[in-house]
C-alpha cells in the first residue's frame, strides 16, 4: 500500500490522526489518546480484468459475462481499505461507568484497487 | 456548499475541486466524531459531571484484566482479538452511604444502570470487588464471614434484602476481594430496573471491615466489573414473525 503524499495520483492511503485533546474529547475518553482515522483516496485503473488478454480468472469470467449482457465495464475500479485493525477504547459511559470495548475494523491499515 | 475552494489540483478520487485544508480537516474531524460515537452506540458524547478520583479509576482499570497501567498513569490497551458480536468490559462505581441495618453498619452501595430501549445486555461474567480492611485484634480469629444483600428498597435499608452472596475473608492483612454477581444483575437487568442495590456486611464485633471512607481511602472505592455482550432484541421479533 502507498502512503499518500502531497500531491496524490494512484490509490494510496491518507493519514489522519485525530488528538482527543484538541477537541475536548478526553474528557470522557479515558484510552486511547487519539484516533487514526486514516482514509483511501486516488485513481485506480480500469479493472485489470476487463483488459483484453486476461482470460484466466474469475474476474475475467465475470466480467465477460457482463459484456454478453451489454454491461458496461470500462469503469475505474475503486480505492478502498485492504486491510484493517480494531479500535481498543476506555470511556465514561453517560453513567459514570468506565467502558472498555474492542472496536472492529476501525483503523485502515493499508489501501488497494478492486 | 459554501465551501471555499483552493486553486490547488481537484480531489485524486472523486474529481471534485479541492477544499481548502482547514476546511477539510474540520469536516474530517467530525466525520471522526459521527463514526466514533456510532460504534460506541451513543447518541452523543458522555457529559462528565462527577470524576472518579484518579487512584480509584487506576486502581479499578488495573481489575480489568486485559489493561495495563504504565508508570505515568496512562493507559496500555492490550491488543486484544476483536469480539465478532463487540463484547464490553464494564467498570462501574457506586454511590456509596453507610447505612445502619440491623446488623451495625452494612456499606450499601447503589448502581445506576441505563439500557437503551430495544436493546438488552447478556451478562457474561460480573464480579464486586470490596476492599476489606484488617482485623485490628491480633488475637481474633483471621477469617470472617461476609455477606452481601440485594436491597429490594432504596430508602429503608436493611427492611427487606436477600442474600446474594456470602464468603470467608482471610483479613489477617487489608486487601481487595471479589463477589461474583453475575446471576443477580442479569436478574437486575432483565427485571428494566435502574438502580441495583447492594449492601455488604463484613461484621467483627463493632466494626464493619469492608466499609469504606471516602475522604481516606479514595484507592479502594467498591466497584463492579461485568462482561457484557449486547443483545439485538429486535432480532428475536423477526424470529418470531417467521
Amino acid at each position: 500500500s502507498l502512503r499518500c503524499g502531497d500531491e496524490v495520483t494512484v490509490c494510496c492511503k491518507r493519514d489522519f490522526y485525530i488528538k482527543f485533546k484538541d477537541i475536548q474529547w478526553d474528557e470522557w475518553i479515558i484510552a486511547p489518546e487519539g484516533y487514526h482515522m486514516n482514509y483511501c483516496m486516488g485513481q485506480c485503473p480500469q479493472h485489470l480484468a476487463g483488459s483484453p488478454g486476461i482470460a484466466s480468472s474469475f474476474h475475467a469470467t465475470v466480467f465477460s459475462q457482463l459484456k454478453v449482457n451489454g454491461i458496461n465495464t470500462a469503469t475505474a475500479s475503486c480505492c478502498i481499505p485492504t486491510e484493517r485493525r480494531p479500535l481498543s477504547m476506555v470511556y465514561f459511559n453517560s453513567q459514570h461507568s468506565i467502558v472498555k470495548t474492542d472496536v472492529p475494523d476501525m483503523i485502515v491499515e493499508s489501501c488497494g484497487c478492486t | 456548499k459554501g465551501l471555499r475552494v483552493s486553486g490547488s489540483p481537484a480531489c485524486a478520487s472523486c474529481g471534485l475541486p479541492a477544499m481548502e485544508k482547514d476546511a477539510e480537516e474540520k469536516m474530517m474531524i467530525e466525520i471522526a466524531k459521527q463514526q466514533l460515537l456510532e460504534k460506541l452506540h451513543l447518541k452523543e458524547r458522555p457529559n462528565i459531571t462527577q470524576t472518579v478520583p484518579k487512584v480509584a479509576l487506576l486502581t479499578a482499570l488495573r481489575k480489568l484484566h486485559s489493561g495495563r497501567v504504565r508508570q505515568d498513569g496512562t493507559l496500555e490497551l492490550e491488543n486484544s482479538l476483536p469480539t465478532k458480536d463487540q463484547g464490553y468490559e464494564i467498570v462501574s462505581f457506586a454511590d456509596i452511604n453507610d447505612s445502619d441495618s440491623g446488623d451495625k453498619a452494612s456499606l450499601s452501595l447503589t448502581f445506576q444502570f441505563l439500557q437503551e430501549q430495544g436493546k438488552s445486555i447478556q451478562v457474561l461474567q460480573s464480579s464486586l470487588w470490596i476492599y476489606a480492611k484488617s482485623s485490628e485484634d491480633p488475637h481474633r480469629n483471621t477469617r470472617l464471614l461476609a455477606r452481601v444483600f440485594l436491597s429490594a428498597d432504596e430508602e429503608t435499608s436493611g427492611s427487606n434484602r436477600t442474600l446474594v452472596k456470602e464468603k470467608m475473608l482471610e483479613v489477617k492483612e487489608s486487601n481487595w476481594h471479589t463477589f461474583p454477581i453475575t446471576h443477580t444483575l442479569q436478574t437486575f437487568l432483565d427485571g428494566g430496573q435502574r438502580r441495583l442495590r447492594l449492601e455488604v456486611s463484613c461484621i467483627e464485633g463493632e466494626r464493619n471491615l469492608c466499609s469504606f471512607n471516602g475522604s481516606t481511602d479514595k484507592a479502594n472505592q467498591p466497584f463492579m466489573v461485568a462482561q457484557v455482550r449486547l443483545r439485538d432484541d429486535h432480532s428475536k421479533h423477526l424470529i418470531r414473525k417467521r
